[in-house]
Parts: C-alpha cells; structure tokens; sequence
C-alpha cells in the first residue's frame, strides 16, 4: 500500500484539486485508492459526497478513539466503518467534519496524537492498494498526522509570488518533521494555476526551476476553468473532463507515482 | 478607533490582498492606520516588510505576555511596541511569526485567551485611527480573537464553486460566535478573483446575489494579474498600480466603510 500526503500550509493553491484529480486517476486503473479528508474545511467531502451532519463522521471517528482510549480495542472492521463509497468504482472517502477543527485543542499535551492517521491506515490493511491525505492549510497536529503517514508528500504551489514564499516555509516544516522521524521524505513540488499569458506566472516558474530544480514535476498544472465546472458538477476532474490538458498533467504525474511505488 | 476583520475559512480566496489594499487605501487618506497580521503563515508580513527571525516578534508578543502571566502589568507603550512601520507612511504592521501556529496547543484549557487581541487594540488606544486583521485560513483562537476584536467582518469569496461552500460555513461560524458574545457582528461579502470570461464565474457571482443579497459587496473585485506584480514588488495594490480596476472596487468599498464608521 502507498500513502501519500497533499500539503501546502498556504491556502488556495490546487491541493484540493490535485488529490481527487490524482485519487480518481489511480481508481480508474482498477486500484483501491482511499482518499483522506483532513481539512476540517472539508473541500474534498463535500466536492464528493456533499454535507453531513454527524460531527463524529469518517476521520473523526478515528481520533475519537484515540481521545477516549478507545482505540487499540477498536477491531478493524471499525476502522473501515469510516470510509464511505463514492460515485466513482474503487474511490472511497474518508470524509473530514469541522469537528477536527477543536482536535488541536483537545489532544494538548497528550502525547500520540502525531500517529493516530498511521495507524488507521495499518489497520485497513489491505483493504486499499493507494492512499491519499488531503490536508488543511494550516501547519498543526492534522498536517503533521499526514507527514507521519505519508512515504511521500506532494506539494502543489501556484505559480505566483505570495505561493512561492510560502513553500519556503513548507520546506522548513518538512525538515523538521524529519529530524523528529529520523527519516527522509521524499517530495515532489506540483507548479499548478499556471497562467502562460502572464509575466507573474512565467517568472514564478522560472524561479521553481531555478530554486527547486531536484523535486520540481517538469510540467506545470495549466488554469483551466473546465476544472471548475468539474467541481460544480461533483465529478473528479478525470472523469468530467477526460481529454483536459490539467488532466492530462495529472495523469503523467500518477504513472511517475504508481511507477516509483512499484519499483520502491 | 474602527476594527476589521477579514476572513474566510477557505484558503486562497483574496483575504491578504483585501486586507493590504484597504489598510493601504485607509493610510492614503491620512488616517493612522494598523495592519495586524495573525496568520502563522505571515503572508501579509512577508509582502510589506519581509522576513524576521525573531520568534516572538509582533502579534505573538502580546499572546507570550498572556501565556507568561505578564499581560496585566504590561505598560501600553510595550504593547505598541509590537507594532513596526511599512514603506508607506501612516501605515504600521503588527507582523505574524510562525510560532503563532503553536498558540492553539500552548493556550489549550486555560480561560481568557479569545480576547488577547481585544485587549492589545484597547491598549494601543489612540495611537491608530483604524485597525485591518488578516485572518489565516482556519477555524481556531487565531480567528476567535478576531472577530471578538472587530465591529464589523470582510468576507473575501472567490467567484467559483467550491469557495461559495466555505461561505456557508463560514456563516455558520459566525454564528456561533455572535452567540457566545451575545451580539450581532455585521458582516460584508465581498466577491473577489472574478473573471467575468468564465461560466463559473458568472454563475458563482449569480448565486452569491441570490442567497447573500442583504450582505453582498455589489462590485465584484475582478482578476487583475497586477495584484500579482504589486505583491512580488512588495507594494500595496494602491501604491503599484492606483488606477486599476481591482483598485478602484477596493476603493469605494473603502469610502464605505470609513462612512459607516464615521456614520456610527
Ligand atoms: N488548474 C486549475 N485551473 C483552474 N482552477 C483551478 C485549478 N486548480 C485549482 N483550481 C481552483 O482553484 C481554487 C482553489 O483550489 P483548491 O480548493 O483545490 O485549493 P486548496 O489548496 O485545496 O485550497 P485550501 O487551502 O482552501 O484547502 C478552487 O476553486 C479550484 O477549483
Ligand atoms: N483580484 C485578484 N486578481 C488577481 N490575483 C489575485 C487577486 N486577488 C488575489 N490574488 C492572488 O491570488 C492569490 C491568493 O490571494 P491571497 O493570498 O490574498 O489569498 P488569501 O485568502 O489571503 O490566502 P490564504 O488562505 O493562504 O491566506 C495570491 O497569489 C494573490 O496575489
Ligand atoms: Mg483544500
Ligand atoms: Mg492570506
């Protein structure tokens, strides 16, 4: 089973986008691909599955059993009894609720809650082939669960001036988080929102180019609006929109990732 | 003394680039305006005066001295030390540091702490005629302290689809906080990266008329790729680029607000 992790601590950048656009790609090859919902925002939920109204729902229930003590008798049954199905064949979700907003503040000072995620997935076993952490915008204790899980991180950055100082700091946080895991983790930085007719966006690619050269994905995600037509339809941009060029940036991206997680 | 707080729970909508032009726009008019920047990711910062490597700088001054106990016995000419200038004049910051991201954890069960900001603006006194906060993308005390500190809240939201859910949630928040302040906290939506090429857009703008009529900004602030260009220049949009059309939106709304204010 690979897991990997969408971060960027700056908001608005395609992260969102970029894991279902990645998560339905890998399911329509036929993998059982489970994707993770960690924004308490929950983009991703509703962009799929729309509201819920049980604050307890996906997640949540997983750090619930952590909060209460309930979690290592927990069977494995009901860990999966928080992933749900979506329209697509082999995508299910694990959907976020608001509820983890208050999670920071009721883990303090408890020691564990950096693993809680980790071992989730250890106990959905084989249930999936691929996992996929959407995360919130925000550096705390729900990014650092999907760095904890992650084997690998993928960090879309808009190409733009604000979203460039901003991976700066991402890098920072990544670096911290392997010093306290003593292990690497490899990344890719995904350039995405790329506007080729505007000089703000060719100079910020250029300087990814120059900056980030060994993790840079060589193409840039193009802005395309058929990818916001796509989210107001609720489909992956995959299945909305096939033969899209944003799509077709994706989809070289997942066999370069299914692709390393084969021959790791 | 005015107070703004600009907000939204999603990421990427507009909230930094709104809160730099109006304070800018404020400072032009002579009025002693102050930038509070509380998003541990320090966008804001970043854009006018750069980086800082002190830990402790700025806005996370005034949440130490609460932490340490020390807040009470502070004299005010330490709380508006925190404040630093901008290149433009009548334009001051209290700068963000990522240790603000900590604040959630460190705060976590002790009383008091959703009202260190109303406290530090009460002690800056008559020091500033107006105070802008940029708000980070996420539900948490950050964003408490906020909008217990505003009379009135900006709401940037992007014309498209997956932007318009957050605004709902981002009611319900609000909600919940005039509640628990037992007052009504009026509330400005204010449509922002509005591209008036693209369906999505047009039909975002369309739906926002219909269910946010009473609290709609009637001039959406259009795409403008010289935002982009102001910010890699670190000038305020105002300063960069005066007679733009982006500009010109943030400038009425502006002449608003202070007649609101001035009207109150
Ligand atoms: N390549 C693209 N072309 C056009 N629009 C895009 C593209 N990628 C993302 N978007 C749009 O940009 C907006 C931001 O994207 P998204 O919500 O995926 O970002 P995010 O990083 O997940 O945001 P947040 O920080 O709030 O979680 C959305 O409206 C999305 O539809
Ligand atoms: N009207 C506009 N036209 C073009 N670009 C814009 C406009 N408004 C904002 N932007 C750009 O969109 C990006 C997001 O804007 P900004 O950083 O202000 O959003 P934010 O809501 O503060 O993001 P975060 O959630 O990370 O705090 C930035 O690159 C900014 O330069
Ligand atoms: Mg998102
Ligand atoms: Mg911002």
């Amino acid at each position: 089973m690979s897991t990997w992790a969408v971060c960027n601590q700056k908001g608005g950048v395609g992260k969102t986008t970029t894991a279902i656009s990645i998560a339905s790609l890998l399911a329509e090859k036929g993998r059982k691909t489970l994707l993770i919902d960690l924004d308490p925002h929950a983009s991703a939920s509703v962009y799929l599955v729309g509201r819920e109204d049980d604050a307890n729902a996906g997640v949540m229930r997983w750090f619930s059993a952590e909060l209460d003590g309930s979690a290592a008798s927990l069977p494995a049954a009901a860990f999966a009894a928080a992933c749900e199905e979506t329209k697509q064949p082999d995508l299910s979700l694990a959907r976020a609720t608001p509820a983890l907003a208050a999670l920071e503040r009721r883990a303090a000072g408890r020691e564990g809650f950096g693993r809680v995620l980790t071992t989730a997935i250890a106990r959905l076993g084989a249930r999936f082939d691929d996992v996929i952490i959407d995360c919130p915008p925000t550096l705390g204790l729900l990014m650092i669960n999907a760095l904890a899980a992650a084997q690998q991180v993928l960090i879309p950055v808009q190409t733009e001036h604000l979203a460039l100082e901003g991976l700066a700091r991402m890098s920072r946080t990544l670096e911290m988080v392997e010093r306290s895991q003593r292990r690497a983790i490899p990344r890719i930085v995904i350039p995405t929102l790329f506007d080729r007719r505007t000089r703000a966006s060719l100079l910020a690619l250029e300087r990814l180019r120059e900056e980030y050269a060994s993790v840079l994905w060589p193409e840039p995600v193009p802005i395309d609006t058929r990818l916001r037509d796509a989210a107001r339809a609720g489909l992956p941009p995959p299945l909305y929109d096939p033969a899209g060029r944003a799509v077709g940036v994706y989809r070289r991206l997942v066999d370069r990732l299914i692709g390393a997680a084969e021959a790791g």
